[in-house]
């Protein structure tokens, strides 16, 4: 009870203070009811310890509630999705179900396959329609040993496909969503736009066979295939990197019809 | 020598300060930014019996004086007239992240209604 009176201003207090406590607790725990719908929750959320809040979304909510722009605030390293953000009052984050990546084949993994990401998006109530959707993927600097392996060398190209049919052993049936050529010699986040595939999975509710990504290092001997792009747990045991926040990332943009975008504010 | 009037206090409808502090009501654990807000609320007297923009001419005034309004009438309350909206980051259900924006959260204004 205690915990729960500062969200009462002091007159609701003196009006909750004169039940008897049982009653002020069922009272306390209708207000709750009350606000968590509002949230939208159909009851309080209790994350578990393995819960991952993705820097992106904590980049974005700075950026759009103004925090980023308070003098020595932290730099946040992209611009503010506005186009995506214009149209929409919600944004969720998915990561992908990493023990189907593996595409059934004939044989052992063999580098450059594509992997398969598949993102269970149920949790995304049916009131809310999705705008845009984008695929995040984090590609790492690699030192290149020789400076002439920096021209053409340093090229890979990135797929990203969307999984038309279920897999079978050998057979990846897919459809091109967004391709991009990168140069290995800097550390960044990519975005690619797979909005087609996601809003036919949620607004045509078309099953949804997840998505496949590519990466091909251009080069006539590939010795840094599948180093660069951070695709999969298995490709990438690197010391000290933090996987939770280097992993493919699923970003959706929505609006549930209830008050306004999430374009971006000034701080009061 | 003069009594000392104190200030009246001003017990009119006004907006009045409420700091929700998440980690306060233990939701802290979900919601990961902000750690609270500025929600306000709005409370006091509406001693004129009209809503204020009714009583804004001197005409409604000696009207409702004249007319001595029917004291069964319940007064005006005193509501938010204008609320914002704030984005919140937090873990649903199903421990993925939602950053959305949820309007009518902040009482901008308040006035008798």
């Amino acid at each position: 009870e205690s915990n729960h009176a500062s969200l009462i201003p002091e007159e609701g207090k003196k009006k909750v203070s004169g039940h008897h406590p049982g009653q002020s607790h069922e009272l306390l725990r209708d207000f709750e009811a009350t606000l968590l719908h509002m949230f939208g929750l159909q009851r309080r959320p209790r994350p578990s310890r393995s819960a991952v809040v993705p820097q992106y979304l904590l980049d974005l909510y700075r950026l759009q509630s103004g925090e980023a722009d308070e003098a020595g605030a932290q730099e946040v390293s992209f611009e503010y999705p506005e186009r995506s953000t214009s149209r929409a009052n919600t944004v969720r984050a998915f990561h992908h179900e990493e023990h189907m990546e593996q595409v059934p084949s004939d044989g052992p993994y063999t580098t450059g396959t594509p992997l398969r990401f598949l993102f269970n998006l149920s949790s995304i109530p049916e009131d809310e329609l999705l705008s845009t959707a984008e695929l995040r993927l984090y590609r790492k600097q690699i030192e290149e040993a020789s400076s002439e392996d920096a021209g053409n060398e340093g090229l890979h190209r990135i797929n990203v496909y969307e999984v038309l049919k279920p897999p079978r052993p050998g057979q990846l049936i897919t459809r091109l969503l967004d391709t991009r050529l990168v140069r290995h010699n800097t550390s960044n986040w990519e975005s690619f736009d797979v909005s087609p595939a996601v809003l036919r999975w949620t607004r045509d509710r078309l099953p949804n066979h997840g998505l496949a990504v590519e990466v091909l290092h251009l080069n006539r001997t590939p010795r840094h295939q599948d180093k660069h792009v951070r695709i999969s747990r298995s490709l990438h045991q690197a010391p000290g990197e933090d996987w939770d926040q280097l992993r493919p990332l699923l970003v959706t943009f929505g609006h549930d019809g209830k008050g306004h975008p999430l374009t971006r504010r000034t701080k009061r | 020598s003069p009594k000392q009037r104190g200030r009246k206090r001003n017990r009119n409808c006004r907006r009045h300060a409420l700091y929700v502090d998440f980690s306060e009501v233990g939701w802290n654990d979900w919601i990961v930014a902000p750690p609270g807000y500025q929600a306000y609320y709005c409370h006091g007297e509406c001693p004129f019996p009209l809503a204020d923009h009714l009583n804004s001419t001197n005409h409604a005034i000696v009207q409702t004086l004249v007319n001595s309004v029917n004291s069964n009438i319940p007064k005006a309350c005193c509501v938010p007239t204008e609320l914002s909206a704030i984005s919140m980051l937090y873990l649903d259900e199903t421990d993925r992240v939602v950053l959305k924006n949820y309007q009518e959260m902040v009482v901008e204004g308040c006035g008798c209604r």
